[in-house]
């Protein structure tokens, strides 16, 4: 289909302009409510000696950008309306507001949804998705795609694993099955996790 | 846009043809793993003198669905492939698999999605939507129009509260202005709430 084409070279585009600036740029995907908020959060307070720049995706509202905007780090939200998803044309318009010289990492806060974030790069150098256990142990099975274009998956909130019936093992095994990516276990409220994710994200 | 127009017309003929067979047909819409497939299980437990049908959507995989089959009712599993909402015609064919005299309740189970799901009705008599306390206490004015197209709210998960920042007050003022539509706070594992929707479902 055409739009995603279009969407490819925006986004080629805009790998281009953060490679000359060499800024490292990353999307986090994943459900409705899973903890990518609270993740970006954790790893701008993890991150202090870094130059942090956050876009936030929302279908409407500005709750989550005024979550990140006490932090004082460069933050834009996004509402996209109508739509599930974030695509390249947006997050183009998006980095035209933000003062690229005074960051050196980027993080990307995606609209919560398991389906079309998949078909539109953003033009990052790491794609995530973030799931929690509380949504159950099925949805790298029902949702593949998503899982198969990332480069790495969170499972947050594991401190609520003892009051869910479900089975961790079966998600990681789901994992190794079908979209094999480096795995991270994290409870964002505790920060558990947060550091070994900050890690390999910037290495 | 045309495709909603189309899918209205559907939603119509769908509709009429229930009427004439008396079957009454629930959507239930919700975030992914609000917990959605469990609460129509617990409806079909404590339904036991009612004729259930069920039609489960999920993007790919019939986990729900085999979750359903377990209780002998008649469903259908539709695999939408790339779409995150059912719309009409998906169920216009999934309800041609099944004998309608046999059922006197359709309960269809919607995509795991806040946004798009909205604009496809499905062409059955209520329409609700399903969120859990653990994506946060901000669901509402995150999706608005989801909450306001919908009959009833369903907030799950409530014996989660305890491990959450999740203040329960502000949901419900959201929903109070921006949705005021009937509420259900249920805990779906132990079952506690599903009896007052099904009592409200059913008149
Ligand atoms: N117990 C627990 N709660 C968490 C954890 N991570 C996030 N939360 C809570 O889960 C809720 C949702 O977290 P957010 O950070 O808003 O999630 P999100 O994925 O950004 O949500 P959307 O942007 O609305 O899709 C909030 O109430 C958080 O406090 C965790 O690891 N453990
Ligand atoms: N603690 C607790 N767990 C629940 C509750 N309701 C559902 N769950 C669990 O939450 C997970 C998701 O529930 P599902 O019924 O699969 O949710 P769903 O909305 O149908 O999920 P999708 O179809 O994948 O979008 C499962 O592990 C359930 O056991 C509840 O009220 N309390
Ligand atoms: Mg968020
Ligand atoms: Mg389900
Ligand atoms: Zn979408
Ligand atoms: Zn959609």
């Amino acid at each position: 289909k055409d739009i995603y084409e279009a969407n490819r070279k925006i986004a080629a585009e805009i790998r281009k302009m953060l490679d000359e600036r060499g800024i490292m740029a990353i999307d986090f995907m994943g459900s409705i409510g899973s903890g990518k908020t609270l993740i970006i959060e954790k790893l701008i307070e993890l991150l202090k000696d870094k130059k942090i720049g956050v876009i936030v995706g929302d279908v409407t509202g500005d709750d989550d950008y005024k979550r990140i905007k006490k932090y004082g780090v460069p933050v834009v939200n996004v509402n996209t309306g109508k739509e599930c998803h974030l695509d390249a044309h947006l997050i183009e318009h998006a980095i035209e507001e933000m003062d690229l010289d005074s960051i050196d990492i980027l993080f990307i806060e995606n609209i919560g949804n398991l389906v079309c974030p998949a078909d539109f790069e953003l033009g990052t150098h790491k794609r995530g998705v973030v799931i929690s256990v509380t949504e159950g142990d099925d949805m790298v099975r029902k949702h593949p795609l998503i899982f198969q274009i990332s480069d790495f998956i969170v499972i947050n909130k594991i401190d609520l694993l003892p009051y869910m019936n479900v089975n961790i093992d079966k998600v990681l095994e789901d994992i190794k099955k079908i979209a094999p990516k480096e795995v991270f276990l994290t409870d964002a409220r505790s920060g558990k996790g947060i550091k070994e994710l900050a890690e390999w994200l910037l290495n």
